[in-house]
């Protein structure tokens, strides 16, 4: 499903190179949840970037359901993380003028869908993120916490077959991430999403099957989950 | 040293109120090392943004050392702003189009250094939090936890009296969170700072020695810390 080989990411900044990823080699079959943790600057979120088809490798090779990412189309690309994958960044990554239901109906928008159905999925969507009465709310005029889970919500209203999710709890309190992680464990076993979470927090890596330790950009170990 | 009386905050949004904090009664003495904890949405960020000057109350007092913080002169904030306090944000604010460097020496422009002065303050800091060698980047060239450093190097390169921190960890994995409250520890323990710290992880709200809970815009709790 996701194969990664000896993939690399280099930064070039004039003089300085800063390596990244030094050679991952990885791979996540169908249905997995699997957490990635690690140091604050190992790579786990330059490898979400990769792994979502949001940025490109400096080497190495990506296969997607056995499909070389490297040699698709802008469209096809585009195609795969509208339909196929949801991503939760790291750092939210809103719309600052739109309302919170706008923000999340826009992946929506390719879909084929009316603007009625468009408006009640991410309606439906909101509510399930414990965000009923902020629709109309834009981001800066929401919590930490809740722009967060409008950035959850964008990710889970097209129902994709992946989630990858970079750090979307760190804003949470424990009730409240255990709302959201009880949401990624019913997708994936109900509906077969595969999930792929980055986290800092032991307690929120604890609800995978399978937990990566990156270090360095490389990955320091890769264990099933004994609890 | 901090005394909040009847603080109310109401947003008014069309025909919407939201009452994000409803009469909250608060005495914080200097030296003090107090963690607030609450669910998202609680009104943690809109309580903070009044201790730190940074917005006003709907209604109630505020005295801080004694003076009322909404007669002071914008000029008279701003001085208290910049000497007196050392605000960390919890969705971090850095300029973008500046480097970490230029980003923690800012606070220090009039504070009466020299540049060479400036410099050198803005390096110790940012050695201090583990950045040393990301001096050159820009935001966006940084990890998650990388800017949330910046942010709090940021805050505390005047030395400030008063450090008020709004989910300082929630990016960095366990250990660098500890080395960020062994600082705060240690400005509190040696230099007398008093330190306000929000935070959703009881781990980090245990370095305080008094845990206040918000729920709903209101007080839940507020006790020592018996660890
Ligand atoms: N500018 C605004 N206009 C309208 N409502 C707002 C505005 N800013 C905040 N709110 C609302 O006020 C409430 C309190 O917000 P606040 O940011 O203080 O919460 P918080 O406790 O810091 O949450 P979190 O833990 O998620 O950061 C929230 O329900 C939020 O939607
Ligand atoms: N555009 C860039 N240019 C230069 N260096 C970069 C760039 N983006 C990231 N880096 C560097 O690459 C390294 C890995 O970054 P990455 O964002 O993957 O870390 P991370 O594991 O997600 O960290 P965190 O837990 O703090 O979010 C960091 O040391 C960072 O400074
Ligand atoms: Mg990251
Ligand atoms: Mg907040």
């Amino acid at each position: 499903m996701i194969d990664l080989r000896g993939i690399r990411k280099t930064y070039v900044m004039g003089e300085t190179r800063v390596e990244a990823l030094r050679g991952v080699d990885l791979h996540i079959g169908a249905h997995e949840f699997v957490s990635i943790m690690g140091p604050s600057g190992s790579g786990k979120s330059t490898l979400m970037n990769i792994i979502g088809a949001l940025d490109r490798p400096s080497e190495g090779t990506y296969l997607l359901d056995g499909e070389d990412v490297s040699r698709l189309t802008d469209n096809q690309l585009a195609h795969i993380r509208n339909r196929k994958i949801g991503f939760v960044f790291q750092t939210f990554n809103l719309l600052p003028r739109k309302t919170t239901l706008q923000n999340v109906e826009l992946p929506l928008i390719y879909g084929g869908y009316s603007p009625k159905e468009r408006r009640e999925k991410a309606r439906m969507t909101l509510e399930q993120v414990g965000l009923g009465d902020r629709m109309d709310h834009r981001p800066a005029e929401l919590s930490g916490g809740q722009r967060q889970r409008v950035a959850i919500a964008r990710a889970l209203v097209t129902d994709p077959a992946l989630i990858f999710a970079d750090e979307p709890t760190g804003n949470l309190d424990s009730r409240t991430g255990e709302e959201i992680m009880e949401i990624f464990t019913a997708l994936n076993r109900d509906r077969q999403v595969t999930v792929l979470l980055v986290t800092h927090e032991s307690d929120i890596a604890a609800h995978a099957r399978r937990i990566i330790h990156i270090k360095d950009g490389l990955i320091d170990s890769d264990r099933l989950n004994h609890d």
